[in-house]
């Protein structure tokens, strides 16, 4: 459905805008790489079905190989970043502050209680769900503790909130049309929107409407 | 649906 190919299109450009973003700025300002690493995190443990070549489509195939490849690119070029430009890298590094262990642990306390079926497959696929919708924390962190954000990384962010909020009319779209609910995609989808809420309307109201990006 | 859902969903 449209919502879907929307959502699944704003994630694709949320990747090439970040790609972009550190190709052109040469180094990794206003990047957070503990959010990237832990996206690595979410992207191989939701597709290890791929492992069991039980495919749905080569769509689905093809885009679940992008996003682990580029997830994993993005902290190579950042690595990059850190033997070329040392310093913009240990400045990125001193401001990335958020203790990721307080996303890891309650996300893997919630695959364990909330999950469709107890084997490893849907533990880990639960776990990456309830990992995704926190995964931007480190970045927004990051953002706000800084105040100030280069346009490209809030494009970045935007596309990629805009991602998961896509989902939810597809949510709603699915039930209407095939009955489905999936209860904890939508649950984690609605937390993953809710986080970005504040960044949006920001994002409306400094970027849409013109003037720079200052977060208070 | 009581069988295990597909996540067809990226």
């Amino acid at each position: 459905n449209i919502f879907r190919i929307s959502a699944d299109l704003s994630h694709l450009a949320s990747i090439v805008i970040l790609l972009e973003t550190i190709r052109k700025t040469r180094q990794v300002d206003g990047i957070s790489l503990k959010t990237q690493l832990l996206y690595v995190l979410v992207f191989c443990t939701r597709y290890l079905d791929l492992l069991t070549f039980r495919w749905t489509s080569l769509y689905n195939t093809l885009m679940k190989f992008f996003f682990i490849g580029t997830s994993i690119y993005v902290i190579k070029l950042m690595q990059e970043c850190k033997i070329k430009n040392p310093v913009a890298y240990k400045d990125m590094m001193a401001r990335d502050t958020f203790q990721i262990k307080y996303l890891l642990g309650p996300s893997a306390i919630l695959a364990m209680v909330f999950n469709y079926k107890f084997t490893i497959l849907e533990l880990c696929w639960s776990f990456s769900v309830w990992l995704e919708s926190v995964a931007i924390l480190p970045q927004l962190f990051m953002l706000s503790r800084s105040g100030k954000a280069g346009t490209l990384t809030t494009h970045y962010i935007f596309a990629l909130g805009l991602y998961r909020a896509l989902y939810i009319p597809n949510w709603i779209w699915r039930y209407y049309t095939e009955n489905r609910f999936e209860k904890l995609s939508i649950f984690t989808g609605l937390l993953q929107t809710a986080l970005y809420s504040d960044f949006f309307y920001i994002y409306y109201k400094k970027v849409i409407k013109g003037g720079g990006f200052e977060l208070p | 649906s009581t069988t295990l859902l597909e996540h067809d969903e990226l």
